[in-house]
Protein backbone atom coordinates (compact mmCIF):
# COMPACT_ATOMS: atom_id res chain seq x y z
CA UNK A 1 0.00 0.00 0.00
CA UNK A 2 1.26 3.45 -0.57
CA UNK A 3 2.79 5.66 1.88
CA UNK A 4 3.96 9.05 2.32
CA UNK A 5 6.93 9.98 3.23
CA UNK A 6 8.51 7.35 2.08
CA UNK A 7 12.11 6.13 1.63
CA UNK A 8 13.78 3.33 -0.61
CA UNK A 9 16.91 2.48 -1.30
CA UNK A 10 18.90 -0.08 -2.85
CA UNK A 11 20.59 -2.66 -0.99
CA UNK A 12 20.71 -3.70 3.02
CA UNK A 13 21.93 -0.26 3.95
CA UNK A 14 19.73 0.39 7.05
CA UNK A 15 21.61 3.20 8.83
CA UNK A 16 21.55 5.37 5.21
CA UNK A 17 17.80 4.49 5.22
CA UNK A 18 17.28 5.74 8.80
CA UNK A 19 19.18 8.85 8.15
CA UNK A 20 17.10 9.94 5.18
CA UNK A 21 13.86 8.73 6.99
CA UNK A 22 14.62 11.05 10.09
CA UNK A 23 14.80 13.89 8.00
CA UNK A 24 11.56 12.88 5.92
CA UNK A 25 9.94 12.50 9.79
CA UNK A 26 10.88 16.31 10.58
CA UNK A 27 9.12 17.49 7.28
CA UNK A 28 12.44 18.19 6.21
CA UNK A 29 12.60 17.95 2.13
CA UNK A 30 13.06 14.87 0.09
CA UNK A 31 15.94 16.41 -1.66
CA UNK A 32 17.75 16.61 2.27
CA UNK A 33 16.60 12.77 2.91
CA UNK A 34 18.40 11.81 -0.32
CA UNK A 35 21.73 13.94 0.10
CA UNK A 36 21.62 12.57 4.28
CA UNK A 37 20.49 8.83 3.27
CA UNK A 38 23.91 8.44 0.53
CA UNK A 39 26.27 11.20 2.88
CA UNK A 40 25.56 8.42 5.70
CA UNK A 41 26.94 5.59 3.23
CA UNK A 42 29.75 7.44 2.54
CA UNK A 43 30.36 7.83 5.72
CA UNK A 44 30.18 4.64 6.89
CA UNK A 45 31.60 3.60 3.39
CA UNK A 46 28.61 1.00 3.37
CA UNK A 47 30.34 -2.44 1.74
CA UNK A 48 33.27 -0.93 0.72
CA UNK A 49 31.10 0.43 -2.69
CA UNK A 50 30.31 4.28 -1.24
CA UNK A 51 32.41 6.97 -0.34
CA UNK A 52 36.11 6.78 0.34
CA UNK A 53 38.62 4.44 0.59
CA UNK A 54 36.72 1.56 -1.55
CA UNK A 55 37.27 0.27 -4.84
CA UNK A 56 40.26 0.81 -6.15
CA UNK A 57 41.21 1.80 -9.92
CA UNK A 58 44.08 0.36 -11.64
CA UNK A 59 45.92 3.28 -10.48
CA UNK A 60 45.07 2.34 -6.72
CA UNK A 61 42.94 5.55 -6.60
CA UNK A 62 39.97 5.73 -5.13
CA UNK A 63 37.03 7.98 -6.82
CA UNK A 64 33.29 9.32 -6.59
CA UNK A 65 30.22 8.89 -8.58
CA UNK A 66 26.94 10.41 -7.16
CA UNK A 67 24.06 12.55 -8.60
CA UNK A 68 20.69 13.84 -7.33
CA UNK A 69 17.23 14.51 -8.73
CA UNK A 70 14.42 16.79 -7.79
CA UNK A 71 10.91 15.31 -9.55
CA UNK A 72 9.71 18.54 -9.15
CA UNK A 73 11.98 20.76 -11.15
CA UNK A 74 14.05 18.10 -12.67
CA UNK A 75 16.96 19.73 -11.56
CA UNK A 76 20.14 17.57 -11.52
CA UNK A 77 23.28 17.67 -9.88
CA UNK A 78 26.13 15.37 -10.94
CA UNK A 79 29.86 14.31 -10.13
CA UNK A 80 31.78 11.54 -12.07
CA UNK A 81 35.17 10.45 -11.36
CA UNK A 82 35.08 12.87 -8.19
CA UNK A 83 38.73 12.12 -7.17
CA UNK A 84 40.20 13.84 -3.61
CA UNK A 85 36.44 15.04 -2.00
CA UNK A 86 34.98 12.80 0.41
CA UNK A 87 31.77 14.31 0.01
CA UNK A 88 30.53 12.68 -3.15
CA UNK A 89 26.33 13.95 -2.87
CA UNK A 90 27.04 16.86 -1.37
CA UNK A 91 28.99 17.95 -4.50
CA UNK A 92 26.51 16.80 -6.62
CA UNK A 93 23.68 18.77 -4.60
CA UNK A 94 26.56 21.80 -5.03
CA UNK A 95 26.44 21.51 -8.59
CA UNK A 96 22.53 21.46 -8.55
CA UNK A 97 21.93 24.65 -6.09
CA UNK A 98 25.50 26.38 -7.72
CA UNK A 99 25.82 25.59 -11.59
CA UNK A 100 23.75 25.46 -14.50
CA UNK A 101 25.20 22.63 -15.60
CA UNK A 102 24.52 19.47 -14.87
CA UNK A 103 27.66 17.16 -14.87
CA UNK A 104 31.05 17.88 -13.96
CA UNK A 105 34.00 14.91 -13.76
CA UNK A 106 37.49 14.31 -12.63
CA UNK A 107 39.96 17.44 -11.62
CA UNK A 108 37.77 20.09 -12.72
CA UNK A 109 34.68 18.22 -10.56
CA UNK A 110 37.27 18.64 -7.51
CA UNK A 111 38.26 22.23 -8.13
CA UNK A 112 34.98 22.87 -8.36
CA UNK A 113 33.94 21.31 -4.94
CA UNK A 114 37.00 23.34 -2.87
CA UNK A 115 35.13 26.61 -4.78
CA UNK A 116 32.52 25.84 -2.76
CA UNK A 117 34.32 24.90 0.48
CA UNK A 118 34.63 21.68 0.62
CA UNK A 119 38.28 19.62 1.70
CA UNK A 120 40.67 18.25 -0.66
CA UNK A 121 42.21 15.03 0.74
CA UNK A 122 43.08 11.46 0.22
CA UNK A 123 40.19 9.16 -0.34
CA UNK A 124 42.75 6.10 -0.10
CA UNK A 125 42.44 3.49 3.40
CA UNK A 126 44.59 0.64 4.38
CA UNK A 127 41.34 -1.70 3.09
CA UNK A 128 41.87 -0.08 -0.50
CA UNK A 129 45.27 0.15 -0.24
CA UNK A 130 45.57 -3.28 0.83
CA UNK A 131 42.88 -4.39 -2.04
CA UNK A 132 44.98 -2.59 -4.74
CA UNK A 133 48.20 -4.87 -3.82
CA UNK A 134 46.54 -8.26 -3.25
CA UNK A 135 45.53 -7.52 -6.99
CA UNK A 136 48.92 -6.43 -8.46
CA UNK A 137 50.14 -9.75 -6.58
CA UNK A 138 47.88 -11.89 -8.72
CA UNK A 139 49.02 -10.54 -11.97
CA UNK A 140 45.97 -7.82 -11.85
CA UNK A 141 43.36 -10.27 -12.21
CA UNK A 142 40.09 -9.44 -12.49
CA UNK A 143 40.91 -6.66 -15.20
CA UNK A 144 38.03 -4.90 -17.69
CA UNK A 145 40.10 -5.13 -20.41
CA UNK A 146 39.87 -7.22 -23.85
CA UNK A 147 41.11 -7.13 -27.17
CA UNK A 148 44.76 -5.98 -26.02
CA UNK A 149 48.14 -7.68 -25.85
CA UNK A 150 49.83 -9.11 -23.56
CA UNK A 151 46.73 -11.08 -22.63
CA UNK A 152 44.66 -9.37 -19.90
CA UNK A 153 43.55 -12.49 -18.95
CA UNK A 154 47.12 -13.61 -17.98
CA UNK A 155 49.30 -10.19 -17.69
CA UNK A 156 49.01 -6.81 -16.54
CA UNK A 157 49.39 -3.81 -18.49
CA UNK A 158 50.80 -1.81 -19.94
CA UNK A 159 48.49 -2.83 -22.72
CA UNK A 160 48.20 -2.21 -26.96
CA UNK A 161 45.53 -2.92 -29.03
CA UNK A 162 45.59 -5.95 -30.62
CA UNK A 163 44.04 -6.70 -34.25
CA UNK A 164 40.40 -7.76 -33.65
CA UNK A 165 40.94 -10.05 -36.75
CA UNK A 166 43.72 -12.04 -35.14
CA UNK A 167 42.45 -12.34 -31.67
CA UNK A 168 39.21 -11.63 -30.19
CA UNK A 169 38.98 -12.19 -26.15
CA UNK A 170 36.04 -13.85 -24.97
CA UNK A 171 34.45 -10.79 -22.47
CA UNK A 172 31.91 -13.87 -20.44
CA UNK A 173 34.12 -13.40 -17.60
CA UNK A 174 33.13 -9.39 -17.04
CA UNK A 175 29.90 -10.56 -15.93
CA UNK A 176 31.55 -12.66 -12.76
CA UNK A 177 32.93 -9.35 -11.63
CA UNK A 178 30.21 -8.45 -10.51
CA UNK A 179 28.43 -9.23 -7.08
CA UNK A 180 27.32 -7.53 -3.65
CA UNK A 181 30.51 -6.05 -2.48
CA UNK A 182 31.97 -4.75 -5.72
CA UNK A 183 28.71 -2.90 -8.19
CA UNK A 184 27.63 0.38 -9.22
CA UNK B 1 26.81 2.02 -4.42
CA UNK B 2 23.59 3.32 -3.15
CA UNK B 3 20.53 4.02 -5.11
CA UNK B 4 17.26 6.17 -2.99
CA UNK B 5 14.27 7.36 -3.64
CA UNK B 6 12.16 9.56 -1.47
CA UNK B 7 8.88 11.39 -1.06
CA UNK B 8 8.54 13.96 1.41
CA UNK B 9 5.27 14.99 3.63
CA UNK B 10 4.64 17.45 0.36
CA UNK B 11 4.52 14.62 -1.87
CA UNK B 12 7.87 15.65 -3.37
CA UNK B 13 9.47 13.23 -5.04
CA UNK B 14 13.76 13.24 -5.51
CA UNK B 15 16.50 10.39 -5.94
CA UNK B 16 20.14 9.89 -5.33
CA UNK B 17 23.00 7.73 -5.84
CA UNK B 18 26.68 7.38 -4.51
CA UNK B 19 29.46 5.18 -5.25
CA UNK B 20 33.16 4.79 -5.51
CA UNK B 21 32.56 2.63 -8.26
CA UNK B 22 33.65 -0.90 -9.34
CA UNK B 23 37.18 -2.17 -7.80
CA UNK B 24 39.87 -2.51 -10.31
CA UNK B 25 38.10 -0.07 -13.19
CA UNK B 26 40.25 1.28 -15.71
CA UNK B 27 41.28 4.51 -14.54
CA UNK B 28 38.69 6.98 -15.84
CA UNK B 29 35.49 4.97 -16.37
CA UNK B 30 32.65 6.25 -14.58
CA UNK B 31 29.79 3.59 -13.98
CA UNK B 32 25.88 4.10 -13.88
CA UNK B 33 25.46 6.09 -10.82
CA UNK B 34 25.94 9.76 -11.99
CA UNK B 35 24.39 9.41 -15.37
CA UNK B 36 20.49 10.59 -15.48
CA UNK B 37 18.33 8.34 -16.70
CA UNK B 38 20.61 5.43 -15.49
CA UNK B 39 21.54 4.73 -12.22
CA UNK B 40 18.52 6.94 -10.86
CA UNK B 41 15.87 9.00 -11.83
CA UNK B 42 12.48 10.89 -10.88
CA UNK B 43 9.47 12.76 -12.47
CA UNK B 44 7.27 13.95 -9.93
CA UNK B 45 3.97 13.11 -12.48
CA UNK B 46 4.38 9.52 -11.47
CA UNK B 47 7.39 7.90 -9.19
CA UNK B 48 11.08 7.24 -9.42
CA UNK B 49 13.69 4.54 -9.88
CA UNK B 50 17.17 3.81 -9.06
CA UNK B 51 19.33 1.26 -10.38
CA UNK B 52 22.61 -0.93 -9.11
CA UNK B 53 24.73 -3.51 -10.41
CA UNK B 54 26.97 -3.38 -13.81
CA UNK B 55 26.84 0.15 -14.55
CA UNK B 56 28.36 -0.51 -17.81
CA UNK B 57 25.72 -2.31 -18.91
CA UNK B 58 22.39 -0.17 -16.87
CA UNK B 59 24.12 2.68 -19.08
CA UNK B 60 23.64 1.17 -21.72
CA UNK B 61 19.63 0.78 -21.07
CA UNK B 62 18.77 3.79 -18.97
CA UNK B 63 17.06 1.25 -16.99
CA UNK B 64 16.28 3.67 -14.32
CA UNK B 65 14.22 6.18 -16.90
CA UNK B 66 12.79 2.84 -18.38
CA UNK B 67 11.05 2.19 -15.17
CA UNK B 68 9.48 5.39 -14.91
CA UNK B 69 8.13 5.51 -18.31
CA UNK B 70 6.77 1.98 -17.60
CA UNK B 71 4.86 3.40 -14.43
CA UNK B 72 3.70 6.32 -16.80
CA UNK B 73 2.30 3.71 -18.93
CA UNK B 74 0.07 2.28 -16.34
CA UNK B 75 2.58 -0.40 -15.16
CA UNK B 76 2.70 -0.72 -11.19
CA UNK B 77 5.86 -0.52 -9.70
CA UNK B 78 6.63 -4.60 -10.11
CA UNK B 79 6.24 -4.35 -13.51
CA UNK B 80 7.43 -1.55 -14.13
CA UNK B 81 10.74 -2.98 -12.54
CA UNK B 82 10.31 -6.02 -14.49
CA UNK B 83 9.94 -4.61 -17.51
CA UNK B 84 13.22 -2.41 -17.28
CA UNK B 85 15.53 -5.00 -16.61
CA UNK B 86 13.39 -6.86 -19.62
CA UNK B 87 15.46 -4.69 -21.87
CA UNK B 88 18.67 -5.85 -20.33
CA UNK B 89 17.88 -9.71 -20.23
CA UNK B 90 17.49 -9.88 -24.06
CA UNK B 91 21.23 -8.30 -24.78
CA UNK B 92 22.90 -9.01 -21.92
CA UNK B 93 21.16 -12.33 -20.11
CA UNK B 94 23.57 -12.79 -17.57
CA UNK B 95 24.25 -8.39 -16.26
CA UNK B 96 23.58 -8.94 -12.72
CA UNK B 97 21.53 -5.89 -11.70
CA UNK B 98 18.66 -4.57 -9.35
CA UNK B 99 16.28 -1.79 -9.51
CA UNK B 100 14.04 -0.35 -6.74
CA UNK B 101 10.80 1.38 -8.15
CA UNK B 102 8.77 3.98 -6.07
CA UNK B 103 5.75 5.53 -7.57
CA UNK B 104 4.48 8.83 -6.88
CA UNK B 105 1.50 7.30 -4.21
CA UNK B 106 4.30 5.40 -2.13
CA UNK B 107 3.80 2.33 -3.62
CA UNK B 108 7.05 0.08 -4.34
CA UNK B 109 8.73 -2.58 -6.08
CA UNK B 110 12.05 -3.89 -6.98
CA UNK B 111 13.47 -6.28 -9.43
CA UNK B 112 16.94 -8.06 -10.28
CA UNK B 113 19.19 -10.12 -12.92
CA UNK B 114 21.32 -13.00 -11.41
CA UNK B 115 22.29 -11.38 -7.92
CA UNK B 116 23.47 -14.49 -5.85
CA UNK B 117 21.02 -14.67 -3.38
CA UNK B 118 18.61 -11.99 -4.53
CA UNK B 119 18.77 -8.05 -4.30
CA UNK B 120 18.21 -6.88 -0.50
CA UNK B 121 16.97 -3.09 -0.44
CA UNK B 122 14.93 -1.21 2.71
CA UNK B 123 11.71 0.77 2.82
CA UNK B 124 11.01 3.16 5.36
CA UNK B 125 7.15 4.93 5.61
CA UNK B 126 5.42 5.53 8.92
CA UNK B 127 5.90 1.78 9.48
CA UNK B 128 8.92 0.27 10.93
CA UNK B 129 11.94 -0.05 8.57
CA UNK B 130 11.68 -2.91 6.61
CA UNK B 131 14.31 -5.19 4.65
CA UNK B 132 13.15 -6.82 1.84
CA UNK B 133 14.26 -9.51 -0.64
CA UNK B 134 13.84 -9.86 -4.07
CA UNK B 135 14.58 -13.21 -6.22
CA UNK B 136 16.17 -12.57 -9.43
CA UNK B 137 15.34 -13.54 -12.55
Amino acid sequence: AGHIPIIINTWAFDQANEAGWSLLEKNESSLNAIVAACSKCEYLQCDHTVGWGGSPDENGETTLDAMIMDGVTHRIGSVAALRQVKNGISVAKAVMEHSSHTMLVGDQATDFAIAMGFSKESLSSDWSIDQFEKWKTRGCQPNYWKNVHPNPRNYCGPYKPQDLNEFHHDNKFLYKIVDRNNHD
Amino acid sequence: TIGAVAIDRQGRIASGTSTNGMNHKIPGRVGDSPIPGAGSYVDQDVGGAAATGDGDIIMRFLSSYQAVENLRNGMDPIQAANAALGRIIRKYPKAQVGIVVLDIHGNYGAACLNIDGGFPFIVRSWAEQSKHLVKCV
